[in-house]
């Protein structure tokens, strides 16, 4: 899960 | 974990990777062709060289004796008191750099994103490893020295790496891969169910390592610390009844890497 969510295209990137 | 226990969990992961991720990590790991679990052990082999000395605090967790939770807050930092040098910590450190890195179009950051990938997928396996979260004095169980049915070894090499060796010499023809399609083949049956409550945070972050710490002292005080006094023979009653929860820590960590 963790990294399939950092490299969707366009994953939101945290502030 | 051992060799045997990150090369599973990140065998596991990869066949749960997106193409975009595959992609990414193809991208980051040139060496070894996108093969991540070909490099999950990286962590283990440097944190004894000086240039990567710091790092080796950041394999695990420090919990109060004898108290069966952890707290961030509390619990990470290191044996000099440096806030964030903790699993947990290292979690959401290279999850960050990977997040912020690899997206930016600019390349302001300048992380070695291969690096923190392999990072990463070290530390979501080892914060798996129940006594990878555990009491302080006892040092994850590293100073309860036990036997494991003939051989002297401690509690925490036990967990790393004993209990999968026993398996895969008693249930899996001696090949690790036989006991990760076993593992897996769990994953579409008993634990079919909850998958998808294991990936998922249930707070709003990219990535959650808190919960899974939490679950892991639970693990230590439950399965790892329960009748595994110092001096005493580890057997066939344990192994049998702890084999299941490796498992099953196993293929979380795998999940939730992936």
């Amino acid at each position: 899960a963790t990294l399939n969510q950092i490299f969707t295209p366009y994953a939101s990137v945290s502030q | 974990w051992g060799k045997e226990g990150h090369y599973a969990t990140c065998k596991i992961a990869q066949s749960l990777l997106t193409e975009e991720a595959t992609k990414a990590v193809k991208e980051l790991l040139p060496e070894s062709e996108g093969n991540l679990s070909a490099v999950c052990s990286w962590p283990d082999e440097i944190k004894w060289m000086n240039k990567w000395r710091w790092t080796s605090e950041l394999h695990y967790v420090d919990t109060p004796d004898f108290r069966c939770n952890y707290d961030y807050d509390r619990d990470c930092h290191d044996s000099s008191g440096v806030k964030d040098r903790c699993v947990t910590g290292a979690i959401y450190n290279y999850t960050e750099q990977l997040v912020t890195g690899y997206n930016a179009s600019n390349s302001v950051t300048n992380y070695n994103l291969t690096e923190a990938l392999m990072f990463l997928s070290h530390y979501i396996g080892d914060v798996h490893q129940p006594l990878h979260v555990s009491f302080t004095t006892d040092e994850g169980g590293n100073t309860i020295t036990v036997r494991w049915y003939k051989r002297k070894t401690n509690l925490h090499h036990v967990w790393d790496s004993d209990i999968i060796e026993s398996a895969m010499k008693t249930f899996y023809d001696k090949d690790l891969n036989v006991m990760i399609s076993a593992i897996e083949k769990n994953m579409t049956t008993t634990w079919s169910n909850d998958i998808s409550s294991w990936a998922n945070c249930t707070s709003a972050e990219e990535v959650c390592p808190d919960p899974w710490a939490s679950e892991s002292i639970k693990c230590s005080c439950n399965y790892a610390y329960r009748n595994a006094t110092p001096g005493s023979t580890l057997g066939d009653e344990y192994f049998l009844s702890r084999l299941p929860v490796v498992e099953m820590r196993l293929a979380q960590g795998g999940v939730r890497l992936a």
